[in-house]
């Protein structure tokens, strides 16, 4: 017992409510893989290195962690034009700590392959991102704006979505309503709605300042 | 682990060689890396009078002259951590999300008399 009694003492100390034990640990996505290979191979000791920023991303930060999208696919509606993808992307996000500030949000969409076909002329594709209640019914609120819009031409295998601004107060629980479809005359771009799993995973990317951070900063 | 020194080791305040395995505390199965990571801590002796390396502080010279003088009266200064680094750590947090964390003053660098 005293020694679980030490070992509480000191995972807190790291920031932990208690010893993690991962049911289905998700693999380690290779950005976060490839920022601590880097730092690990900094000379040490890290004389000119500010330990609350994330120099690979250029913000303020001493905590990078990603969040697997626990959502579901959505029946299609039709509200305007050729609605491919609806999509309900819901975060767990209560594993940030009181007191640790948000300094960038990122949400990476992954597809199938590569790239898409180029749309015939006068064809995008669209996508509008609202934000929907986690409790409520996954639709926006009558004349919500997206919390997001973007249309592109062509589609690539990853797609990032900065949502830092739009994000500032994630809350515990993050709900997003993504809504992908193309506008103009059908054409090439059937190939990424017609088949469904062209859409193959979606994960948000997120930077905080943690109290060891924010308390050394206001010391400093 | 602290490796037992196959030469005696010098009786002034220095870092000591300190290895700290995440297996050897169970800690193995949520902490994706490292495996482990040189800690270090700090060691020896503070003796009068303390020569520039030990990193000392005017007061500890002055406490060790007085402990030279009346060495049950006054203890002699302590040999502490005084420069420490920082290391990162991935592991998987309390909802199976990946975390890269940077903690500071995990690895001490640099003892001295205080």
């Amino acid at each position: 017992a005293g020694l679980s009694r030490q070992e509480s003492s000191l995972l807190q100390s790291l920031g932990l409510s208690a010893k993690p034990s991962p049911k289905n640990p998700a693999p380690v996505p290779p950005v976060l893989r490839r920022m601590f290979q880097r730092r690990e191979a900094l000379p040490r000791p890290h004389k000119d290195r500010d330990p609350c920023r994330v120099e690979e991303l250029s913000v303020p930060g001493d905590i990078v962690r990603v969040f697997a999208d626990q959502g579901r696919f959505l029946p299609e509606g039709q509200p305007q034009g050729q609605l491919c993808l609806r999509r309900l992307l819901f975060f767990n996000l209560s594993v940030l700590e009181e007191g640790e500030r948000l300094t960038m949000a990122r949400l990476e969409l992954q597809f199938q392959h590569n790239s898409y076909p180029a749309p015939s002329p006068g064809q995008v594709l669209e996508l509008r991102l609202y934000r929907v209640s986690p409790r409520g019914l996954p639709q926006p609120r009558p004349g919500r704006r997206p919390l997001l819009e973007r249309s592109f031409v062509r589609l690539h295998k990853s797609l990032p979505l900065d949502l830092s601004a739009a994000l500032k107060t994630p809350g515990r629980n993050l709900a997003l309503l993504l809504e992908i479809s193309a506008s103009g005359r059908t054409g090439s771009l059937r190939s990424l709605c017609a088949s469904s799993d062209s859409f193959v995973a979606t994960s948000l990317l997120v930077v905080t300042l943690g109290r060891q951070c924010r308390a050394g900063r206001s010391r400093r | 682990s602290a490796p037992s020194p196959s030469v005696t080791p010098s009786p002034l305040c220095k870092p000591r060689r300190l290895y700290i395995s995440f297996s050897d505390v169970g800690w193995e199965n949520w902490i994706i890396a490292p495996q482990g990571y040189l800690a270090n801590y700090c060691g020896g002796e503070c003796p009068f009078p303390l020569a520039a390396e030990l990193n000392s502080t005017n007061h500890a010279v002055l406490q060790t002259m007085v402990h030279s003088l009346d060495p049950r009266g006054t203890p002699q200064p302590c040999c502490v951590p005084v420069r420490l680094s920082p290391i990162s750590i991935l592991y998987y947090d309390n909802s199976d999300n990946v975390v890269l964390r940077h903690y500071e003053d995990m690895v001490v660098d640099e003892c001295g008399c205080r």
